[in-house]
């Protein structure tokens, strides 16, 4: 089953 | 102070339409570059990133950098006052709390004055890794619209496949599904044709939300064509170029296997 992971997961906080 | 003149104004219409939907606040920075405004939709599944170069405008000036902190509701109502062909001028003060909208009507016989109260806008700014893209698609912008639509019918995930010389949408449901192939065409100086650059001809395919991806579509009148640029286990990035000298990138994350 997919799931919807959010951005944090690829990008970075600055 | 800050003064930024757009002939074109639609252009600034037509980037808020591609815009207001998915963010409802988000912090225009302006600086001697241009203007550029970045921020993530509630659930922090899409990150939408407008740049405008200070060369799109016919006249810019920005002695120190300003940070606009615009409501989109608000921005959206006051745009859509100005017509198509008008020229809008955006005007602020050094630490502003408002911002000034000025809209010249073409032909001169109009000017409409508006101000827009700013708000102090708390957000994290993300970090773009550089990647390597394993596909990059370019089709026309209309033609994304359209699959993105008409695919949306058969369930809330689109898969987007890139294989040597084809990109593949497809979607599956309850009521049935649904496979749109694009062929690579020969000659891809036309704004009207599909191009597909692989890095090492290896397929990639991924699977989005169609929902965000129809979001992205309210910017199609922005630009004739639309790039698609695709990595594994990375986001997919849709960029609308704004002329030359500007663009409106939308970042999406991949629904995953859990």
């Amino acid at each position: 089953k997919k799931v919807q992971p959010t951005l944090s997961r690829f990008f970075t906080t600055k | 102070m800050f003064e930024a003149r757009l002939l074109q104004g639609s252009i600034l219409k037509k980037a808020l339409e591609g815009i207001r939907e998915l963010i409802t606040s988000g912090n225009w920075e302006c600086s001697s570059a241009g203007i550029s405004m970045q921020g993530m939709d509630p659930s922090h599944v899409a990150l939408t990133v407008l740049m405008l170069q200070n060369d799109l405008f016919d006249q810019f000036r920005c002695d120190r950098n300003v940070t606009l902190g615009l409501n989109h509701a608000t921005f959206s109502k006051i745009l859509k006052c100005a017509a198509n062909d008008d020229i809008i001028t955006l005007k602020a003060e050094d630490q502003p709390d408002e911002c000034n909208l000025l809209f010249q009507s073409a032909n001169d016989d109009k000017t409409s004055d508006f101000i827009i109260k700013l708000t102090d806008i708390d957000q994290e700014t993300l970090g773009i890794p550089d990647t390597e893209y394993a596909a990059t698609v370019k089709v026309p912008s209309v033609e994304f619209q359209r699959i993105c639509r008409d695919l949306s019918q058969f369930g809330d995930t689109i898969i987007i496949s890139v294989k040597k010389g084809c990109v593949e949408f497809s979607g599956t449901g309850e009521i049935g599904s649904a496979k749109i192939a694009l062929k690579e065409s020969g000659n891809v100086d036309d704004d009207e044709k599909v191009s597909v650059e692989m890095d090492k001809d290896t397929p990639c395919s991924l699977s989005f939300a169609s929902r965000y991806l129809n979001y992205f579509t309210k910017a199609t009148s922005l630009s004739d064509t639309v790039t698609l640029q695709l990595c594994p286990e990375h986001p997919l990035v849709v960029s609308y170029d704004i002329g030359d000298n500007g663009s409106l990138k939308y970042y999406l994350a991949p629904k995953i296997e859990e």
